[in-house]
């Protein structure tokens, strides 16, 4: 089993899209996959058209409620999730007051590895202890990347907290992969900052990238991943070929 | 003197974008205009072409430098920066284990009036003490909603937290407006979101709405605003027609 955290402190870079997508396209190339939400927003659970109900993820981490009574299927096969809501900031909370929270997380998940070849973890755009929780449990980390300036500027702050929590909380993280994002390759921008990228983190960098592709967008507002949606796309069509460019490189 | 903060908790959304070139536009017509990074990820910092530099934001929140010693001029006439660069996540774990934190930005910005006609906070993505004391110190809040699923999701929220904030610690603050930003006309989702927030909203949404523009995502690596990088865009357009419309709302 991989448990993979899906990070980046810049807001807005598709880590929610991206965590429901290639959580879909893992379970369509038949992989038992988990997505779990970390992010108090809730978007992975609205956008897979759930509501957290209860027991959530704030309940496993803050109550210490086995994680199998809380994850419920999604409709779609092979897809699995461990949902919040609003109610998870509470935790950014009462860890703040307690020792040895960083492993929460990790100790949740412990005991799945029958069940599911892998996790993902859709983490909230800052670097606090949800984030950290997400780090300390994970593998490895997929990195989704905006092709724009400020998410640029905001990597070699991500990468310095991901070295941190290697020494410090989790010897065996690493980064797995950056993926671009919302590449648009009519506009000088997307190609400059991929090629900054390329050159910086080589092939760390997952050959594919994600396209701007509206069908991404509008997926969330039907309650589905966008290989239900339109499986047609250009949008499916990337996080199909990131699945098996993943599946690749775990191998 | 009106202090805004330019707030939503969902990341991505057109915050530091609105923050750097409302100010920018409302410079240009001749108003004295502070901007404030309240972000970690200092966004407004280096798309203003600055360094954080000592002392900040941080010095002035937790060890209660003036205010005045931090303040530097952008190069853009009649737009100052208080700066602020990664080292301000200090203050969130500061302020969790203090009382009264709540009003420190407030207190820190109390006699600028004879300086500035208008002051900016630029909000980080979340909900969490630097956004609090923003709102705290605002008398309204400028909201950025990004024309998706997700952003519009995540509103009721904002709104909840802003008048959790009115009803216990500033009785003044109001929602100044709601910005639509990235919107793009080709698409349906774009017009359905803005629908739905007109009809909800009403006259607190803003007429001028913000167009995807590929120049306001090249300004920010120029390291200024897109008034200075192309005066001519779709993007300064927009931006100018928001600060006039803004000043019709404050008259
Ligand atoms: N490749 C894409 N093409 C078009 N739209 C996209 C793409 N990827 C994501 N989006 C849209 O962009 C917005 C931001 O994406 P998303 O919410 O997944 O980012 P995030 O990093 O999870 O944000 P947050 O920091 O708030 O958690 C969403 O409205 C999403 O639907
Ligand atoms: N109207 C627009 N058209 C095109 N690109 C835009 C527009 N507004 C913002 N952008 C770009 O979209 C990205 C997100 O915008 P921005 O960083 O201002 O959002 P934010 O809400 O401040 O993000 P965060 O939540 O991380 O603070 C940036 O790369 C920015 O340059
Ligand atoms: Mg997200
Ligand atoms: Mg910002």
């Amino acid at each position: 089993m991989s448990v993979v955290a899906i990070a980046n402190q810049k807001g807005g870079v598709g880590k929610t899209t991206t965590a429901i997508n290639l959580g879909a396209a893992l379970a369509a190339l038949e992989h038992r996959v988990l997505l779990v939400d970390c992010d108090p927003q809730g978007n992975a659970t609205r956008g897979l058209g759930q509501q957290a109900g209860s027991p959530n993820l704030y309940h496993v981490l803050s109550d210490g409620v086995a994680v199998g009574e809380a994850i419920r299927s999604t409709g779609f096969p092979n897809l699995d999730l461990l949902p919040c809501d609003r109610d998870l900031v509470g935790v950014e909370v009462e860890f703040a007051r307690q020792e040895g929270w960083q492993t929460r997380l990790q100790q949740s998940l412990a005991g799945l590895d029958q069940e599911y070849s892998t996790i993902l973890l859709d983490c909230p755009p800052s670097l606090g202890h949800l984030t950290v929780n997400g780090l300390v449990a994970a593998d490895a980390v997929l990195v989704p990347l905006q092709c724009e300036y400020f998410a640029l500027e905001g990597l070699s702050e991500l990468v310095a907290t991901i070295d941190r929590v290697r020494a410090a909380l989790n010897r065996k993280l690493e980064i797995g992969g950056i993926v671009l994002t919302m590449f648009d390759d009519r506009t000088n921008l997307s190609r400059d900052v991929e090629e900054e990228v390329r050159r910086h983190f080589g092939p760390r960098v997952y050959r594919t990238t994600v396209p701007r592709n509206i069908r991404l967008a509008e997926a969330p507002s039907h309650g589905c991943p966008v290989l239900e949606y339109d499986i047609k796309c250009r949008g499916a069509e990337a996080y199909l070929g990131l699945a098996r460019e993943y599946l690749g490189r775990v191998a």
